[in-house]
């Protein structure tokens, strides 16, 4: 779970509020949505993933601060290699 | 409550703000 969040639109909400309230990203937090998507990884949760990775492109392309877009392509990149090293693909992101 | 530095984050104060 993310920070308590199970549901999906729970966890939309925290990350919707996440990205619009913050202009500064933490580490800790962009580390701690990795470790949430790992661990729908490890649940063979990728049908959620999918919807949740989806959801944060658009969310942290549309910000305004470059900071969000490369904070994106940090969490894509360290998810792709934990799914590389599970499933032997990567996620198709359209 | 201390202020330790899962509670700067935002995903560790809103974790705090839930259990509440």
């Amino acid at each position: 779970n993310l920070a308590g969040a199970f549901e999906l639109g729970d966890i939309k909400a925290l990350l919707k509020e996440w990205v619009t309230s913050i202009s500064d990203p933490m580490e800790e937090d962009i580390l701690q949505v990795v470790r949430y998507c790992t661990d729908l990884i490890e649940d063979k949760d990728l049908e959620k993933l999918d919807l949740v990775i989806k959801y944060m492109k658009r969310l942290m392309q549309q910000s305004v601060d470059s900071v969000w877009n490369m904070a994106f392509d940090f969490i894509l990149d360290n998810i792709q290699v934990v799914i590389q090293q599970t499933y032997g693909s990567t996620l198709k992101i359209a | 409550t201390s202020k330790g530095s899962a509670m700067s984050n935002f995903f560790g104060k809103t974790a705090s703000r839930k259990a509440k």
